[in-house]
């Protein structure tokens, strides 16, 4: 099974138009191999992107330095699937 | 294995063999009731099934929903389960309701995506797409709310094979995609068509491909919050509601886009629950709820449906 250990889910605010283009731009960066659960669209909307552990400190730099707020939604994304895959098998017994 | 949809377990997340066990057992315990149908065969050779909900008639004005069609968002197919449980015990007990069965039919397909369903519980949780290959790319999979035909290829959806709103070739290039197409048209009797993804917490009508209102925008804007007040009223989730377009963003090649298109006047998309912000990865005790919340809209939606023919 594919790992998503050490994978966090950044919520992004942009406050502007601009601030969304900028989020539009990362999300061309395809080296980085974003996973936006919910895209850019107006400033003011929650933008909720998963980032794989190797690109979480040039995601951060880069939000950091074009003055974009973010918060950590999940932590670390392998953990809730453990979670989930433990209920699941608890509810099978 | 649950022996009846009695002791299945509603509160859990369910792998594709277990939710097909759970349709055969609903349909065997309520023969004159439901129905399961094969719609088509998935790209990787698997069943897609649809239950028909019936109390007799001859092509009844009918209402649609899929739950599903993004295999990551385990929280709509596991929504489809139990609105298929409710649908079955309400009937004969809730009168209007039952009304709406009386008069109408109701399909439901509880995994319109079973490839990608199936690759999120042995491979890749985080799958959203189709599994089909495309020539000249390594890369797997359609975003199949990209790939009808309502402004396909326009703004909102990715000619790259390895974004995860790939369009596709060509429209109905999915054969999940073609196959609710081909079914919708043989029926020419669906009045409403509501499909379900989940996170964001919206009801959104057409359109995601262009900026131009539809015609009935008025009628479904009354609709969107009549129903969105009866979901609210029961947890209090905060739901928006509105076009595609202008709620999120341009969206080409969307499912109610075309049926709107088809002439399905109530054609509507529910994001469902992302309470406490787990995105996708919502958890299981959530689902009940969820469901039941949800319900309370369709009623809504149905309820319109059945009042006011077209």
């Amino acid at each position: 099974k594919e790992d998503f250990v050490g994978h966090q889910v950044l919520r992004i605010s942009a406050a502007d138009e601009a601030q969304v283009q900028m989020v539009k731009e990362l999300e061309d960066l395809e080296h980085l191999q974003l996973d936006f659960w919910r895209g850019p669209a107006q400033p003011g909307s929650p933008i909720d992107v998963r980032v794989p552990f190797p690109s979480i400190q040039a995601v951060k730099v880069f939000l950091e330095a074009h003055g974009l707020r973010y918060t950590i939604m999940i932590e670390d994304v392998q953990s809730l699937l453990d979670d989930e895959q433990e209920q699941m098998l608890a509810s099978r017994s | 294995w649950a022996r009846s949809t009695n002791t299945f377990n509603y509160a859990t997340y369910h792998t594709l063999e277990e939710i097909y066990d759970f349709m055969d057992l609903l349909a065997a315990e309520h023969p004159q009731l439901v129905s399961k149908l094969q719609i088509g065969s998935s790209y990787e050779g698997r069943p897609i099934y649809v239950l028909k909900f019936s109390t007799g008639g001859n092509n009844r004005p009918a209402i649609w929903i899929d739950t599903g069609i993004h295999s990551r968002e385990w929280v709509t197919q596991a929504s489809g389960v139990w609105f298929a449980k409710k649908i079955t015990q309400d009937y004969g007990q809730d009168p209007a309701f039952t009304a709406i069965l009386d008069n109408m039919d109701i399909f439901l397909e509880i995994v319109t995506n079973p490839d990608g369903f199936a690759f999120t519980h042995s491979k890749n949780r985080m799958w959203r797409k189709t599994r089909s290959l495309t020539s000249g790319s390594t890369c797997i999979g359609v975003d199949p709310n990209r790939n009808w035909d309502a402004g396909f290829g326009k703004a909102g959806a990715s000619s790259n094979p390895c974004s995860e709103t790939y369009h596709g070739k060509f429209a109905n290039s999915e054969v999940e995609v073609k196959s609710i197409v081909d079914f919708v048209k043989d029926h020419r009797n669906i009045k409403a068509f509501i499909s379900i993804h989940s996170y964001s917490q919206l009801l959104l009508y057409p359109f995601g491909y262009k900026r131009e209102s539809p015609a009935d925008k008025d009628e479904l804007d009354q609709v969107a919050k009549s129903a969105v007040e009866a979901l609210t009223s029961l947890y209090g989730t905060k739901f928006k509601y509105g076009s595609i377009i202008t709620t999120i963003y341009p969206a080409s090649g969307g499912t109610i886009d075309w049926t709107y298109n088809q002439g399905i006047k109530y054609s509507f998309t529910f994001e469902l629950r992302d309470t406490g912000r787990y995105g996708f990865l919502l958890p299981a005790s959530q689902i009940i709820p969820t469901a039941q919340e949800t319900w309370l809209a369709l009623l809504t939606i149905m309820e319109h449906t059945l009042n006011h023919p077209y």
